[in-house]
């Protein structure tokens, strides 16, 4: 909280969360694990 | 009202009046000494006249006498030599700044200025404490940056990787192939449900 | 000089003294020795005065050079002589010791003042610059969230 009274308070408030960017990046992956599953069963099913 | 002479303290190193008294001090006490002095000299010359009717104390009323009329005229004396050597000699004239002061006549502050420095001060202090977090907080989130954008980069890249797959296995399209694939299928479905058919 | 005029002080004291204690004063004293050994009185009175005058000057010497009187006398003839031009009176120690402290650190506090206000400045400015490269990686990252979400939808 030291720097919020500093030039750069504006920039150092709007911080966004990290950990939450790549905690999502897991839920991407996990749907196309999903995505490539049923096409993989598409696939087998046409063939 | 007693002058201190502080200032003149301040060059000198002695207050002058303290100077004054050493100095009359040391001039009675020789007075005396040297008076000491004649009276032993003359009661020892008289040693040598047996016969003489002059008594000791007689010598010392002298003495006593002598050194009266001299102690008066010392104090009076002294009195006028100290009095011109405090005004002309030991003193500093109103008029007159020492070096070592030169820095209270260029800075006339005043003690709510002086007061609104320091503080004007503190608050910089805090400032410059609070840019230097933030310098440190905004380099610490570069460092984080690096490694989202490393773990983004990955995943694009695995992206591009499964694409790069498909394109050289022949599918550039992988919606277009599949919808044909598809479409494929069910004609064939279709066929074989007619020859099934015609077969019956 | 004040050196000049402290020794004629004193020589002036000891001629007056020597004056007022004259021969004819001190055979009156010791009139009857007198007039048993007017030699001898000569001789005690002269030795008297020579040697009251030698310790008078004696210590005189000894007060100089313990205050290193001689150096301090000239430096500040030298002082008197500059501000000569002067008529308002000086400065002078006010007896309170922080008002009087307080304007000796005043140079000091105004060069720690600047100094404080160029390297808040430079920080700032480094700040500023940080931000900046700080500002264009949220840019960046944002953009490779949406290429990620681009594939991920082209995917489903």
């Amino acid at each position: 909280g030291d720097y919020l009274q500093t030039s750069q308070q504006e920039i150092l408030s709007s911080k966004p969360n990290y950990q939450k960017v790549l905690d999502e990046q897991g839920e991407v992956l996990s749907c196309m694990e999903l995505v490539l599953n049923e096409l993989q069963q598409a696939v087998k099913l046409l063939q | 009202s007693v002058n201190p002479m502080a200032y003149e303290a301040q060059f000198f190193g002695f207050t002058p009046q303290t100077c004054m008294l050493r100095i009359y001090i040391a001039f009675q006490d020789y007075l005396f000494e040297m008076m000491q002095l004649v009276e032993s000299v003359i009661l020892k010359k008289l040693d040598g006249f047996p016969d003489c009717k002059i008594s000791p104390s007689e010598i010392r009323k002298s003495t006593e006498k002598f050194l009266l009329f001299m102690k008066e005229h010392f104090d009076k004396l002294f009195s006028k030599m100290e009095e011109v050597l405090l005004q002309l000699v030991l003193n500093i004239p109103k008029n007159v700044l020492l070096p070592e002061d030169k820095v209270h006549e260029q800075y006339p502050y005043s003690k709510e200025q002086f007061q609104e420095l320091q503080e004007e001060i503190q608050q910089l202090q805090q400032q410059y404490k609070a840019e230097a977090a933030a310098g440190q907080a905004l380099r610490a989130e570069l460092e984080e940056q690096k490694a989202v954008q490393t773990e983004l980069e990955k995943i694009l890249k695995w992206f591009e990787g499964l694409e790069n797959i498909c394109r050289e296995h022949g599918t550039s399209n992988f919606k277009e192939s599949f919808a044909f694939l598809t479409q494929n299928a069910k004609k064939l479905q279709d066929v074989l449900k007619d020859v099934e058919e015609k077969s019956r | 000089g004040r050196s000049q005029l402290f020794a004629t002080v004193v020589d002036t004291f000891l001629e007056k003294l020597v004056a007022a204690g004259s021969y004819q004063r001190f055979a009156s004293c010791y009139r009857r020795f007198y007039k048993l050994q007017p030699q001898v009185t000569k001789s005690i009175y002269e030795q008297f005065i020579s040697q009251l005058q030698s310790s008078v000057r004696e210590e005189i010497e000894e007060v100089k050079a313990e205050g290193n009187l001689e150096k301090l006398f000239s430096s500040l003839d030298k002082i008197v002589e500059e501000a000569k031009n002067r008529e308002e009176p000086a400065w002078r120690p006010s007896g309170v010791p922080e008002e009087d402290t307080g304007s000796a650190m005043l140079p000091y506090l105004l060069k720690h003042r600047a100094f404080l206000l160029r390297i808040l400045g430079e920080k700032q400015q480094e700040n500023s610059r940080a931000a900046e490269a700080v500002l264009a990686g949220r840019g960046r990252i944002r953009e490779l969230q949406q290429l990620i979400e681009d594939h991920r939808q082209a995917w489903q």
